[in-house]
């Protein structure tokens, strides 16, 4: 593990005097690769190291812990405040309010959907789903059943435009007195001009409350381009990293916090609906540095 | 002293990061570049663009190394094609486009709905069946994912199918009750058909990093692969893993997905691989 590889590093300065620029460029070596064997994208990790570099150098080295236990302390720290400090909850005020669940293909959009839905229910409310995958095969009929797991109810419009029928489920929900409604999207590519640009126009249309970016936690170095490409299209409000429940280290979660700014609110830790967790940014900074 | 056109430190990092930034891993981004410095200080390369060039030969020799076509003729039909990987790579999708190919080659195929565990994962398979109009096998959601390949292979040689491609449930690696699950399914359908299934393909989704090293180094390990298929190249992902998968697990790269519908299916170009890596 990392705390090994710098005490390797770093060995005979225990309370010697201070960290010099030698001492931490070696140590930053060591992080860099960590960081990259994370999945953390390679321009976030320079600036990541960086800062690390900054702290560091000059350091007194203590006497209670070793020199690559202080190091490892540093990087933890940083990674945790970049994480997010407080647990970012839904904002889901107003008298229908919108939640648009979009992604990459096979993210797990659809699964996210159900586990919110069973949550939000658990919470006292009465969610609504929307399902608005046209394209792919049985996406109407698994959120049908998925919904069905979860106890709540699912809309599926008559039209053939998934705005349209997100508008037509908003009125319903109105009127039914169901909140919030929680729209299941078709999964797209962030290059796919087309249907990123039928986002734009579900979120100019339906003023959602929580735009949530579902990202899988082994997405490489490519999670930075979605998570930049989808912020910049719709604004989304937060991410939702999934399948956690793997060894994937996720260090895609680093790159989408520092390239968008917006919060992990959620975690999929695994494929039934009742695998869906508050983000606690202590353990994924535990996490990616293994 | 060193023109635009020479081979400069600079252009050394560059390619590294460029091999990074791809899914790469950075030791074996690190390995390759080492050669390409070693070969600009002994002088068997000297400009940038014969740098570029030698790391695109360097890249598609080491996709080539392991290189292996597709099963296409068994001993005795039908064909059997089981398809392997951690959840939402596109395994059922990759099966509707191999099916599809298979009958413009002319073949009668077969689709079984080895996932019997995620919500509608059979009516999925269903629709593609239907698309296809080709033959389909199934059982009761819930039920034994061997027992629906042990089927299909009965039924393929009842209805004179040539080749039987088999689904089965996103799993994760990690999780070992679903490994064992899935050796079970490859033993089974062993047995039934009198020899290992002509292809065990993972498939592997051109986003993922560098997780998918140890998903195909355990799904390997747990039932014998025969080649790896990488989805979503149609995204801005390069799908740079496979090279790591090729060096350290020595797996064939056989087929690439390029989209969501039936023909997008292609066979793995080395070259062409490389050439998109390293522009
Ligand atoms: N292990 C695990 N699997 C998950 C998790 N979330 C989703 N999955 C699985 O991932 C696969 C894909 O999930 P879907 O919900 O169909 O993904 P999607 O984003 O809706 O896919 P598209 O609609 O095709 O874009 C399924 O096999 C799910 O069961 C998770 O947190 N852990
Ligand atoms: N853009 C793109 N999307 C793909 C490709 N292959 C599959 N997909 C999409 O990825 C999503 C998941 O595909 P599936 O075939 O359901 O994946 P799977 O591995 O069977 O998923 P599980 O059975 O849930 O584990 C779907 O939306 C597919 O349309 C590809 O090559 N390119
Ligand atoms: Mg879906
Ligand atoms: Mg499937």
């Amino acid at each position: 593990a990392l705390t090994s590889k710098l005490q390797a590093v770093l060995r005979g300065l225990r309370g010697k005097g201070r960290l010099s620029e030698a001492d931490v460029s070696s140590a930053c070596r060591e992080i860099r690769l960590a960081l990259l064997e994370a999945d953390v994208n390679f321009k976030v990790v320079r600036e990541f190291v960086n800062r690390i570099r900054e702290q560091a150098v000059g350091k007194e080295v203590m006497e209670s812990l070793s020199p690559g236990q202080q190091v490892v302390k540093i990087v933890r720290d940083e990674l945790v405040e970049l994480l997010g400090g407080a647990a970012a909850g839904l904002e889901l005020e107003g008298a229908t309010p919108v939640v648009l669940v979009v992604g990459l293909q096979g993210g797990g959009k659809t699964t996210t959907v159900g586990k919110l839905a069973r949550l939000l229910k658990r919470d006292g409310k009465r969610p609504l789903v929307v399902a608005t995958d046209l394209q792919r095969a049985a996406a109407v009929e698994q959120l049908r059943q998925v919904a069905g797991q979860a106890g709540v109810p699912v809309f599926e419009g008559s039209a053939d435009d998934p705005v349209a029928i997100v508008q037509a489920a908003v009125s319903h929900a109105a009127s039914e007195g169901l909140s919030p409604v929680i729209v299941d999207t078709a999964g797209r590519t962030h290059v796919d001009e087309e249907l990123m640009g039928e986002l734009v126009v579900m979120k100019q249309k339906t003023a959602p409350a929580e735009v949530l970016l579902v990202l899988d936690a082994m997405t490489g170095q490519d999670a930075v381009n979605v998570a930049r490409e989808f912020d910049r299209a719709v604004g989304i409000t937060g991410v939702v990293l999934t399948k956690l429940d793997g060894d994937a280290r996720g260090g895609a979660a680093l790159s989408v916090r520092a390239v968008t700014g917006k919060p992990i609110k959620l975690v999929g830790m695994g494929e039934k609906l009742d695998a869906l967790e508050v983000f606690h940014p202590d353990r994924m900074a535990s996490r990616i540095l293994g | 002293l060193t023109g635009p056109g020479e081979a400069t430190d600079e252009l050394f990092e560059e390619l590294e990061e460029v091999l990074i930034a791809s899914d790469v891993s950075a030791r074996v981004a690190a390995a390759i570049v080492e050669r390409l410095r070693a070969a600009a200080r002994e002088g068997r390369v000297r400009t940038a663009e014969g740098v570029r060039e030698t790391l695109r030969n360097q890249l598609a020799e080491m996709l080539s190394r392991h290189k292996a076509p597709l099963a296409a003729s068994p001993p005795a039909p039908p064909l059997l094609y089981l398809v392997v990987g951690v959840n939402g790579t596109g395994k059922t999708t990759t099966i509707a486009k191999l099916g599809a190919r298979f009958q413009r080659e002319g073949r009668k195929v077969l689709l079984a709905a080895g996932d019997t565990f995620r919500a509608a994962a059979i009516e999925q398979l269903q629709v593609w069946a239907q698309r296809l109009g080709a033959e389909f096998v199934a059982h009761q959601s819930g039920g034994d994912p061997a027992a629906v390949v042990f089927d299909s292979i009965g039924a393929a040689r009842a209805r004179g199918c040539d080749v039987v491609i088999a689904d089965t449930a996103g799993r994760l690696h990690t999780k070992r009750n679903l490994m064992e699950e899935l050796g079970k399914i490859v033993r089974v359908a062993q047995r039934e058909l009198g020899r290992p299934a002509d292809e065990t393909l993972l498939v592997v989704d051109a986003t993922t990093g560098q997780n998918a090293l140890a998903q195909a180094r355990q799904f390997h390990e747990a039932v014998g692969l025969t080649g790896v298929v990488v989805t979503k190249l149609d995204g801005t992902a390069k799908g740079g893993t496979v090279i790591t998968i090729a060096e350290e697990v020595g797996l064939p790269i056989k087929l690439i997905g390029v989209g969501e519908g039936m023909e997008d299916l292609e066979d793995f170009d080395p070259a062409a691989f490389a050439a998109a890596l390293v522009p």
